[in-house]
């Protein structure tokens, strides 16, 4: 919250667009900007409404350099955007810089994101250390469409305007913490030595020499992949790893995301009655591909690049009292499985479960 | 005589931290900043103000992890203090 908890006394706020940028239709600024505004009028009892012919509560323009609030533009890149807490004349007021890239996508700096995270400064919020936080400092990437309001940003706009009146109240994503007991985990795999771990929009990346966990949104390396991804795995001979989510899977090679993608899982030879894969590994010393969904297990042969036959079977049948699988990888000849905050380590020599941690295990916490 | 690489790569440096302590900060203008020197130096304690946000190891000193952050384009608004 801002220092001396300013506020607006009225919940029925007006907001009036004083220019626009020659980057977008305007069409498209009215529509991040009416996007943006709804972030916050579906958390709160605020609402908007727009104004052309007069002075609003919050007055949005695009400026250029210095442009007389004390507070100069830096040209493209560094400062994108400033706004004022509530107040009467410039209080309230959203600024973005002229100079930059604006999109309506992840192009340059979205539009969009920024105008969200002004506006929250315009209603009297200040920056939060929670990087997975709309009000945290530095830009970040997300696809609109996927855009849900972080828990974080919720309690920030609630603890000034109260809750919306909404029967049921909404909630948001909550920032991974490496060394949260409850933490689980979507999706699995090695890369080139680390291992990255996929929970919503976040990856937490490990490498194996360095102590800290690294938290990173999955569309900072990769702005083409959707959030949730369900299951990956690496071929380490490939060097390639594979993302699934849903009915489609994405190819990294190296750390590029391989032309031509998504396609559909079903050229992996899955039945039409597979909808989406929970987890997967390769094991790199037979060149088989483990898919786990729901109950049973796939075999793929990475070479022949056709499923075996006499699958699917029972995952019991096979792993023992594992069941289902969240995530799972491979790793110095051993399998991990992840099921909630349980990790299983199996050996497939044995052909039997060797250990039993937690799920965090692997942050050192 | 012309100025080294490293010498030209510190200055550049101590610019980029000196600007983003002042612009979100609150690092006063008028200081002198020197990264070396001991004791309360504001730029130090600046330095140390922004890496406790930022959840990085608190150092005082403008390390790898610490430029990077510096170096991502962000808001303008400040992180701490007044902003009006």
């Amino acid at each position: 919250l801002t220092p001396g908890n300013p506020k607006w006394k009225r919940n029925d706020l007006t907001y009036r667009i004083l220019n626009y940028t020659p980057k977008m239709r305007q069409a498209d600024v009215e529509k991040a900007v009416q996007k943006a505004l709804s972030v916050w009028s579906n958390v709160t009892p605020l609402t908007f409404k727009k104004v052309d012919d007069r002075e609003a509560d919050i007055m949005i323009s695009f400026a250029y350099r210095d442009h007389k609030d004390n507070s100069p533009f830096d040209g493209p890149n560094g400062q994108l955007a400033h706004a004022f807490q509530p107040g009467e004349g410039i209080g309230g007021d959203v600024h973005l810089d002229e100079e930059e890239d604006w999109s309506k996508d992840g192009r340059g700096y979205n539009l969009f994101i920024v105008l969200a995270h002004e506006l929250g400064h315009s209603l009297g919020l200040s920056h939060s250390n929670d990087p997975g936080a709309l009000m945290y400092p530095s830009y970040s990437y997300t696809a609109p469409n996927e855009f849900l309001l972080p828990q974080d940003d919720i309690d920030g706009i609630q603890a000034i305007y109260g809750q919306s009146s909404a029967a049921v109240q909404p909630t948001g994503p909550v920032t991974p913490q490496p060394c949260d007991p409850n933490l689980t985990f979507d999706a699995i795999a090695t890369l080139r030595g680390e291992i990255m771990f996929f929970k919503g929009r976040y990856m937490l990346r490990k490498h194996p020499e360095r102590a800290e966990t690294e938290l990173n949104f999955v569309s900072l390396f990769w702005p083409k992949l959707p959030s949730g991804i369900q299951a990956t795995y690496e071929n380490i001979e490939r060097d390639e790893v594979l993302l699934f989510k849903e009915d489609k899977y994405w190819v990294l090679r190296g750390y590029d995301i391989a032309p031509g993608y998504p396609k559909p899982i079903y050229r992996l030879g899955f039945p039409k009655t597979v909808k989406r894969v929970n987890a997967a590994y390769n094991d790199e010393t037979t060149g088989k591909t483990y898919f786990f969904i729901a109950d049973r297990y796939w075999r793929y042969d990475e070479n022949k690049k056709s499923m075996d036959h006499g699958y699917p079977r029972k995952i019991v049948s096979d792993f023992g009292k594992i069941g289902r699988v969240d995530a799972a990888f491979q790793k110095d000849g051993y399998v991990y499985f992840f099921r909630g905050t349980t990790q299983f380590q199996f050996d497939p020599r044995a052909k039997r479960i060797v250990r039993q941690m937690k799920s965090i295990s692997w942050f050192n916490c | 005589l012309p100025v080294s690489p490293e010498a030209e790569d510190e200055r550049k440096t101590l610019q980029l931290v000196e600007s983003y302590l002042q612009n979100f900060y609150n690092l006063q203008k008028d200081q002198k900043p020197h990264l070396r020197t001991k004791g309360d130096n504001p730029i130090v304690e600046k330095l140390k103000e922004m890496q406790a946000f930022f959840g990085l190891q608190v150092t005082g000193k403008p390390d790898l992890d610490t430029l990077e952050i510096m170096k991502k384009s962000r808001c303008g608004v400040p992180d701490v203090g007044e902003y009006s």
